[in-house]
């Protein structure tokens, strides 16, 4: 991976190169793994089974890079006013950035990426976090989810978070009526019981 | 307005409705939905004060009162109920509510359409899109469920009064789980293997009526029911069905692809996967709804990560959550990630068409790489999504434990996605399967899976 400082991590295509290796090395020793299970004189379904964690494996690397693929790509090819090509490019560096710490093994494993480069990874990490902390709330309203579709109290436009709490809690069933029929017919008669 | 989210909103370096726009395709699409939207935001009746006060049988009380409403809604408005129209999907993607119209208009119809003759639409169709049946699709058993060849509902060809008998044999053959199966739906499209001259030729699809379209009672030989309490999809009645010496005609049998003629020769279809069309066209369908559910997530937990303050940092000081790298450490991957899918959605939608239409006209050489494509990004995207949802429901502290968060009614929705319409570690290993058969014939490899082609790769 040529990747040698926090800038290269800003180049979409040494991202994509990076999970297309992973896939890539996933798919080659699941090959190997199965090929080898065959020769150790297992049948096909057996030697399936046995290398199904790597099966699996490899199918979600492959389902990763092809989702990063597509949205660093997709990304390319929007038309965009710089601020908002900004905002965005900073998410999407995130999400790949992101799944990169998340899998350092693979990527390591493979000897496809160093030490050196899975600390720089983090430390792009953080400088994207800072980056998008400007503009989250405003990135998630342009979302443009109504409140009625919502339905959060926690998430409502206006932020109007504790009141509606308080609503909320008033509006239990629980508290109908001041004192709970509970009370008359179990907790009156413990009170009142010699126990 | 809280202070918080004003200030937030005032420091954006960007436009909002820019990015708006643009996730929605451009600013007549935003028109566009936008209108739809207030046609459901302002029909009370898709809005309950209670909704989350209400009790099971209440809920689904309340969603059937809702599918009337939409039907009602789609009518007026002149609005056709099909998923290949672009505004009844808007409408139906802002209620907030599983409805028997997914399944009715997705399983049920779309299989008679892939799957049915000419014939068989022009009888069927107008009957499910004017509502004059319900319909669901009826594939999974209690004892089986994404092996689909292992399915034991029998469908055994009668050629002297040309007719199918449709048999539970065991009681791990019924038929269990199926959306709106158990109260709502009078039909079903229903997967059962084939018997004909006492030889079984695997897994068809049959239009099967239920219940009496006059009292709604169960026919004779049926047995039906809602199969209890779930984690979440409270309005839907998943249901159970036994079949006891159900009688349908031939008829019955969708025939587009595989046929049985009235004598009782059975002639097979040129794509046996053609048979799991409607499924691939949930799996699809699923990725988008990923999407949208992290993003609804997500805008909770970093809205409300802007409201809440929390411990003194330096003296009358509390910082906003978000501004601690471990909360934003939490939730930005989640936004990223619902962005990242949205992308994903909008090509698996494209590829679909694509696919479809060459499906329709005949062309089913790209069916494997559909239900390859489609059966991995479901499983991921759903594994995914459903993580970072619980990621973002944890990261709202205390109060996201209360059902006032509005993350639990989204995770127990999207939850049942990892076993729906395939199990997902079976969906990787479908995925899987298909990726080392590309890899052995990489030219056949489709460009999603280019990268097999690297000359590199050929020399390894």
């Amino acid at each position: 991976w040529k990747v040698q400082s926090l800038q290269d991590l800003s180049n979409y295509d040494m991202l994509i190169t990076a999970f297309e290796r992973r896939a890539l090395s996933k798919v080659i020793s699941t090959i190997k793994r199965l090929e080898q299970l065959r020769r150790s004189g297992m049948d096909q379904d057996e030697a399936w089974n046995t290398a199904g964690i790597e099966l699996v494996q490899a199918a979600k690397a492959h389902c990763h890079y092809f989702i990063v693929k597509n949205y660093l790509r997709s990304l390319e090819k929007l038309n965009m006013t710089p601020s908002l090509r900004k905002v965005m490019n900073s998410i999407a560096l995130l999400y790949g950035n992101y799944g990169i710490d998340e899998n350092a093994g693979d990527f390591l494993e493979s000897g496809f990426m160093t030490g050196e480069q899975l600390n720089l990874v983090k430390a792009k990490i953080l400088q994207l976090l800072s980056e998008v902390r400007r503009n989250a709330v405003a990135v998630v309203d342009a979302f443009d989810f109504d409140d009625k579709y919502l339905r959060s109290i926690l998430g409502a436009y206006d932020g109007d978070v504790y009141n509606r709490l308080y609503n909320w809690a008033k509006s239990s069933p629980l508290n109908k009526t001041e004192v709970h029929s509970s009370y008359t017919e179990y907790l009156q008669q413990l009170l009142k019981s010699k126990l | 307005m809280s202070e918080s989210l004003q200030t937030e909103r005032k420091n954006a370096t960007f436009n909002i409705k820019e990015l708006t726009d643009t996730l929605n395709g451009g600013p007549e699409e935003t028109r566009k939905r936008k209108q739809i939207e207030s046609l459901v935001f302002n029909t009370p009746a898709f809005h309950r004060q209670d909704r989350f006060q209400l009790s099971r049988e209440e809920i689904y009380d309340y969603s059937i009162k809702v599918y009337g409403e939409l039907i009602k809604l789609c009518k007026k408005e002149n609005i056709e109920i099909r998923y290949d129209n672009p505004d009844y999907v808007r409408l139906v993607g802002c209620i907030p509510e599983e409805i028997p119209v997914g399944l009715h208009v997705g399983m049920f119809s779309s299989s008679i359409s892939d799957q049915g003759t000419e014939e068989q639409q022009k009888k069927w169709i107008p009957l499910a899109r004017n509502f004059k049946i319900f319909g669901t699709y009826a594939q999974t058993e209690l004892a089986h469920g994404t092996f689909v060849r292992g399915l034991e509902t029998t469908a055994t060809y009668d050629e002297s009064k040309q007719e199918f008998i449709l048999n539970s044999p065991t009681i791990t053959s019924t038929k269990w789980w199926p959306g709106f199966l158990g109260r709502t739906s009078n039909h079903a499209v229903i997967a059962a293997q084939l018997y004909t001259k006492s030889k079984c030729y695997g897994i068809h699809m049959f239009i099967v009526q239920l219940r009496d379209l006059k009292d709604h009672k169960p026919l004779p030989g049926v047995t039906i029911g809602d199969i209890g309490d779930k984690f979440g999809f409270d309005t839907v009645d998943n249901g159970f069905l036994r079949l006891d010496n159900v009688h349908i005609p031939r008829e019955n049998m969708l025939m587009k692809y595989a046929k049985v003629t009235p004598e009782g020769k059975y002639l097979p279809p040129t794509n046996a996967k053609v048979a799991y069309s409607a499924m691939t066209l949930i799996r699809v369908v699923l990725v988008r709804g990923s999407a949208k559910a992290l993003a609804s997530a997500s805008t909770i937990a970093i809205r409300y990560s802007a409201v809440r303050h929390q411990t003194e940092t330096a003296p009358g000081k509390e910082p906003q959550v978000l501004d601690y790298v471990t909360q934003q450490y939490k939730l930005f991957p989640q936004l990223a990630t619902a962005l990242a899918f949205g992308f994903a959605g909008n090509y698996m939608i494209d590829t679909f068409n694509k696919i479809h239409s060459e499906i329709s006209s005949g062309q089913l050489d790209a069916l494997s790489e559909l239900h390859g494509i489609s059966s991995g990004l479901k499983a991921y995207t759903t594994d995914t999504a459903t993580a970072g949802i619980e990621v973002c429901r944890r990261a709202c502290g205390g109060h996201g434990y209360s059902n006032a968060c509005g993350i639990q009614h989204i995770y127990a929705n999207v939850l049942p996605c990892v076993t729906l319409e395939g199990e997902n570690t079976v969906m990787y290993l479908q995925a899987a399967r298909y990726l080392l058969k590309c890899f052995r014939n990489p030219d056949k490899a489709p460009d999603t899976m280019n990268y097999l082609r690297n000359p590199q790769v050929s020399d390894k």
